[in-house]
């Protein structure tokens, strides 16, 4: 049913084909999961794509076409989308306007609200897991480090979310933490959709820490309970947080709402951090200019 | 819950289910005799003995001993989990993974034994309470490559689904749900020795094909309902609207609904009596 | 269904589990919220 035509990517768990699915003729991908070589069996990344890919069906998530075994391999056959919005920033011949960032924007919340009202966390959320498709939709992918929102009593990885994007609770090694760790990559992805660089780029995990407050001000036990408990915490850099008026001329193409939407997102106290319906009921998807229609971005 | 992979795939009408239990054992008892038809033949020179032997013992078993059989190992994985100390979710999900494996394999060609530390192992790497196969193995007392050994025909039998729905949660939902609705009139130390109560009939259903027939929260009120009859019903009347009409004629409680909009208490309640007698 | 069959009241949910989670620091620190787990289990109750 399904060919693999041409070899285009190789990652550590799995070798990416490009295909056909015969009986339609529909352009594919397949990821076939390496299983040799694995001590511990089928690799978890692989369990977690299958596992919550199947239970999602959203235009602006990935969708896991099908599954098979062959030749002992396991494959995930998943829709084909050639693009990705990292590809999209980084080339500078490419102009994207105020409307065509605040459609990238929507359909990534909407993508996060689906996954986070079927109570599954992303966990690596940044801009080349943000795909496109030919008719312009984006969509979420990449789940090999997603799970389901923890029953109360687990401890979660903090180790997770790539560093550039990592919200500052993981920043600490926070166990306990929810979906605002999602929300925090989407706002550091809206700032690079706005400046067209990466925003808050650490060289390490320590660094990463003193380039966000710098950024964004060191946070307190005030406007975050208990932020003082954690363990990293005595040895940062205190930075005062940026005045409106510093934010408005480092991101001078922003409207107040785009400003408001953006910094509620990278609130800090993940407690007060606003949550998909939050972001998607705001009035900067309320003001001009309109999303651009996916058919038409860039 | 209806885009669900559990709703999708694994949900089943009691005739449905039967029907693929026989199929599944009538397609490996064939392959059974036929294996056993090239035994005999390849062996011209056995005894009278030893061929009244194989006629009394090589009888393949029937579907009712298969379905005897993979559910005394299931009840084992529950109390195996309980002695490792895995949660209650994993465990539940080991039960749930095992018995969708002999839905469409034969103990016949898959010995029970070999799959049960399969289903235990690969449960805790699906809900994310990963240990690795060498501590696991140790744990359980085998060897990592019997406990990898059918890892692929596992994800494979289950349909590459893997997401879990148990009744667990929804019974935290409605130990929520009913402080709310009956607010003031319910004792919280009596609540809580429901819920404990309703947890462990939670992982005795799970042993059974109710699992396959409703879906979580109803499996949840027929266990309440066993549990505290008078609790539910007051929960439902003020919940679904019910009022109880006591005059009809027959003395029976007749229910009628009052807000047609919301959810058919009347079928609902029946639906909740049919899982609890499957249950119990 | 867009109306969801259950009103979430943190107030009515005398939880002690969750409320003494609550009160942990690490629990605070992480952004823990009782009520994120309050509706994921009222959700599982009314799917």
């Amino acid at each position: 049913e399904y060919s693999k035509e041409k070899k285009v990517g190789e990652g550590t768990y799995a070798v990416v084909y490009l295909g056909t699915k015969r009986s339609s003729n529909r352009r594919i991908a397949i990821k076939e999961i390496k299983t040799s070589g694995f001590k511990d069996g089928l690799d978890m990344s692989a369990i977690r794509e299958v596992k919550y890919l199947q239970e999602m069906q959203h235009v602006n998530v990935i969708e896991l076409v099908d599954v098979f075994m062959a030749q002992n391999n396991l494959n995930l056959v998943l829709e084909f989308l050639p693009a990705d919005l990292e590809m999209v920033i980084k080339d500078t011949s490419i102009l994207f306007t105020q409307a065509d960032i605040k459609s990238w924007l929507l359909m990534t919340l909407r993508g996060v609200h689906h996954c986070h009202r079927n109570f599954i966390l992303h966990r690596d959320l940044k801009p080349n897991n943000l795909l496109l498709s030919p008719d312009g939709q984006l969509k979420i992918a990449d789940f090999g480090l997603a799970r389901n929102m923890g029953s109360p009593q687990e401890f979660l990885t903090s180790n997770v979310v790539t560093r550039w994007y990592r919200a500052p609770e993981l920043l600490f090694g926070a166990r306990h933490y929810t979906g605002a760790v999602d929300m925090w990559s989407v706002g550091v992805i809206f700032a690079e959709l706005m400046l067209r660089i990466p925003y808050l780029p650490g060289k390490d995990d320590i660094d990463q820490i003193d380039v966000t407050f710098r950024a964004l001000g060191t946070p307190t036990d005030k406007d975050w309970p208990e932020i003082s408990t954690f363990s990293a915490y005595n040895k940062i850099q205190i930075y005062p947080p940026p005045s409106r008026e510093e934010l408005r001329r480092r991101f001078i193409a922003a409207t107040e709402n785009a400003l408001d939407l953006m910094s509620g997102m990278l609130l800090m106290n993940p407690h007060k951090r606003l949550d998909p319906i939050q972001c998607l009921t705001s009035e900067y998807f309320l003001e001009l200019p309109e999303p651009t229609v996916p058919s038409e971005l860039p | 819950y209806r885009h669900s992979t559990q709703y999708r795939f694994w949900s089943f009408t009691p005739e449905r289910l039967a029907q693929i239990r026989s199929d599944v054992n009538a397609r490996v008892t064939t392959k059974t005799q036929l294996d056993m038809k090239v035994f005999l033949e390849s062996h011209p020179n056995l005894t009278q003995d030893e061929l009244a032997a194989i006629k009394v013992k090589a009888v393949p078993v029937s579907p009712h001993e298969e379905l005897l059989l993979v559910n005394y190992f299931a009840r084992m994985i529950l109390s195996f989990a309980g002695k490792m100390n895995l949660p209650t979710e994993v465990a539940a999900t080991a039960v749930s993974f095992f018995r969708k494996f002999f839905l469409s394999n034969s103990v016949m060609e898959f010995p029970p034994k070999e799959v049960f530390h399969t289903t235990l192992f690969f449960a805790c790497k699906s809900e994310n309470y990963f240990m690795g196969v060498e501590s696991f193995a140790k744990k359980a007392k085998t060897s990592a490559d019997a406990v990898l050994k059918h890892e692929f025909k596992l994800l494979e039998s289950l349909n590459f689904t893997l997401m879990n729905h148990h009744p667990y949660k929804a019974l935290h939902g409605f130990f929520l749900d009913i402080q709310n609705v009956l607010s003031g009139k319910v004792d919280m130390k009596y609540m809580g020795q429901v819920y404990t109560n309703c947890k462990k009939s939670i992982s005795d259903a799970l042993l059974t094909d109710a699992i396959y027939f409703y879906t979580p929260p109803q499996i949840t009120l027929a266990i309440l309902l066993t549990e505290d009859e008078a609790l539910m019903m007051r929960y439902m009347q003020l919940k679904f609207n019910l009022n109880v009409d006591t005059s009809s004629a027959n003395g029976q409680k007749e229910f009628k609904q009052e807000d047609p909009s919301a959810i058919n208490a009347e079928r609902l309640l029946e639906i909740i009596k049919s899982c609890q007698a499957v249950i119990e | 269904d867009l109306h969801k069959r259950y009103v979430l009241s943190e107030a009515h949910y005398e939880d002690p589990f969750i409320k003494s989670l609550q009160t942990k620091k690490e629990y605070i620190a992480s952004g823990f919220r009782a009520d994120y787990v309050y509706d994921r289990m009222l959700t599982e109750a009314f799917m």
